[in-house]
């Protein structure tokens, strides 16, 4: 068993905030929000021009796109199903 | 106990754990196993001596698996000690590196948020320690070390995932690693921390902009041990000072044992830069282990001939 906690529809977003505006987006987002920080390690260390890449659960993805999206923040979706991609790490072996 | 090992799989501890005794017991002239303390759940830490048993030998610790979830990490040191074992004695610059150096290589350091991360929560990152009298567990081993401990690009809430603990080595893992670390110290001349994602490598400082007094050297070995990496695939690593290439950070291992008196001290960030993150497929664990050996191979020359 790779992993109890389900991360069926769990996105990781891709940002580059361009500017301090869109730093302080994503660290007031942050607080809202679950978001996890896979790099940086926190939205603590989120500064301009840095690709910040975070995982989202996929009850909480929709509103952060839509947040996003209403602030003109340009993001990618990095991986758009975790459990999916949990699940390939194994490259279709069993371990 | 006789099943063999795959180097090219990601190992729960268990497995992880029965081998670094079955390696030990297969190479009894280049490898022991020394149990260098308990984890906060009552596990053992196995450390990997490795290096041809002789006298007083300068040596390069090395460490995986500080964050639980990057699981390329402790593939690489178990990858690393299979190519000590397999190629001494057929491979010229490892047999030179093994009858002059020993490598101190533990291969997961924070085993508690592993094994979560196996069983629980694949992205669980922290130890799983509940020492802050709150409901959230843990503490990021990464900001617990006594370098600047707490001061810069940590948290102090245990729920966040750079919490930094309630204070400099706080942990049990992190207060072994340092205990072992500061008994060997007349022996460490390098220090290596695995961790990943970004292709980075990394050396003091994190927690201030001031140089080390040995920057230029360091930053010499750095770009000689990328340039290594890269000649396998071309991959490309960023390399440079920590607080400026990645962020400032206090309380992390590669400042702590720079300041201890570890003139070589690096972190490495393996594969890769996003596609996979911390889910990088089994597939990729040999050319990334592949590449990396060269880099750690490039430092380990280099401590062997210029380290006092």
């Amino acid at each position: 068993l790779v992993s109890a906690s389900s991360f069926d529809r769990a996105k990781v977003f891709r940002v580059k905030p361009q500017n301090e505006r869109q730093v302080k987006f994503i660290k007031d987002l942050a607080s809202i929000k679950q978001l996890d920080f896979w790099h940086p390690d926190s939205a603590l260390h989120v500064v301009t021009h840095m690709e910040v890449d975070f995982h989202v659960s996929a009850d909480q993805s929709r509103a952060v796109q839509t947040f996003m999206e209403q602030n003109r923040i340009q993001y990618e979706v990095l991986l758009h199903n975790l459990q999916e991609e949990i699940e390939k790490q194994f490259d279709g072996k069993k371990n | 106990f006789t099943a063999r090992h795959c180097y090219t799989k990601y190992n729960s501890w268990d497995t992880i754990a029965a081998w670094t005794a079955r390696i030990a017991k297969k190479y009894p002239k280049l490898v022991s196993r020394i149990e260098i303390g308990n984890t906060f759940e009552q596990r053992p830490m196995y450390l990997l001596q490795v290096g041809k048993v002789s006298g007083r030998k300068k040596t390069i610790f090395m460490d995986c698996g500080i964050h639980a979830r990057e699981w390329i990490s402790p593939a690489f040191c178990q990858w690393f000690v299979k190519q000590a074992t397999r190629t001494y004695g057929k491979d010229k610059t490892m047999t030179y590196l093994l009858d002059n150096l020993n490598f101190y290589v533990l291969p997961v350091f924070n085993i508690d948020g592993y094994v979560w991360s196996w069983t629980k929560d694949r992205l669980w990152r922290k130890n799983r320690s509940n020492n802050s009298n709150t409901d959230c567990i843990g503490t990021d081993l990464n900001r617990n070390f006594n370098a600047a401990w707490g001061t810069v690009g940590v948290s102090d809430d245990p729920c966040d995932e750079i919490y930094c603990g309630t204070a400099a080595e706080s942990e049990k893992e992190t207060k072994a690693v340092a205990t072992f670390i500061r008994e060997n110290l007349h022996s460490i001349k390098g220090y290596l921390t695995i961790h990943s994602y970004s292709q980075m490598l990394l050396f003091p400082y994190g927690y201030t902009s001031r140089k080390a007094p040995n920057h230029d050297e360091l930053n010499k070995v750095a770009e000689e041990a990328v340039e290594a990496l890269s000649s396998m695939y071309g991959t490309k690593y960023k390399y440079g000072v920590s607080a400026t290439i990645i962020y400032p950070t206090s309380g992390s291992s590669d400042d702590w044992a720079y300041d201890e008196g570890i003139k070589y001290s690096f972190g490495f960030e393996l594969r890769d830069r996003g596609k996979y993150g911390f889910l990088l497929p089994q597939s990729k664990i040999k050319p990334t282990c592949k590449e990396t050996m060269l880099a750690v191979m490039h430092i380990a020359k280099y401590v062997l001939n210029h380290a006092s």
